[in-house]
């Protein structure tokens, strides 16, 4: 049995997700049923060397998922920084919104993941998009009582307003 | 060897059990 590049790339084994590009270059981008492909996968479950390498392999960072996720909302979602400065140092739109409205910066938020929020809102990204639901990241960060997002929302606001 | 699989990634409902802004 061999598992799928998008396991693969998921689980992070790296050999064997060398071994199968070089049988098939066309599965670099290969989407799953539901239009993931092996680097949302990858960048999904945290795994920062097979994100790196599939990159370098030239994996498409901007595809979007059949319900218009993309890698670096799922990282966000993570909560995995690294993957997410990778991602935007593609040139990813920082606020790529999907099924939900769900923005990465919202998915950090709810996530309650400090880092990937500040990473975010240092390159720009927009604290006033709303998830359908009306909820701003700010909003978001009240309603969970995630204080220490909150501060960092407020820093930002302030940096903006001071400029 | 047995052949562990993980699900499919997801992303969650943004405001799942939030009351409506």
């Amino acid at each position: 049995d061999s598992l799928s590049i998008h396991q693969l790339s998921a689980q992070g084994e790296l050999d064997q997700l060398i071994a199968c590009l070089q049988k098939g270059e066309q599965l670099l981008n290969r989407p799953d049923e539901r239009g993931f492909t092996p680097l949302m996968w990858a960048a999904a479950f945290g795994e920062i060397a097979a994100v790196r390498y599939l990159l370098e392999k030239g994996a498409d960072p901007h595809v979007l998922a059949k319900e218009r996720e993309s890698a670096l909302s799922l990282a966000s979602n993570g909560g995995f920084k690294d993957i997410v400065t990778m991602l935007l140092d593609k040139g990813v739109d920082i606020n790529v919104y999907d099924w939900n409205g769900g923005t990465p910066l919202l998915y950090a938020v709810r996530g309650n993941h400090v880092k990937c929020a500040e990473a975010l809102l240092a390159r720009g990204a927009d604290i006033t998009m709303e998830a359908d639901s009306g909820y701003t990241p700010m909003d978001l960060a009240v309603a969970l009582g995630y204080k220490k997002v909150q501060q960092v929302i407020e820093a930002h606001i302030l940096k903006l307003l001071q400029r | 060897t047995q052949l562990s699989l993980y699900t499919s990634p997801s992303l969650p409902n943004i405001t799942l059990g939030l009351p409506a802004s």
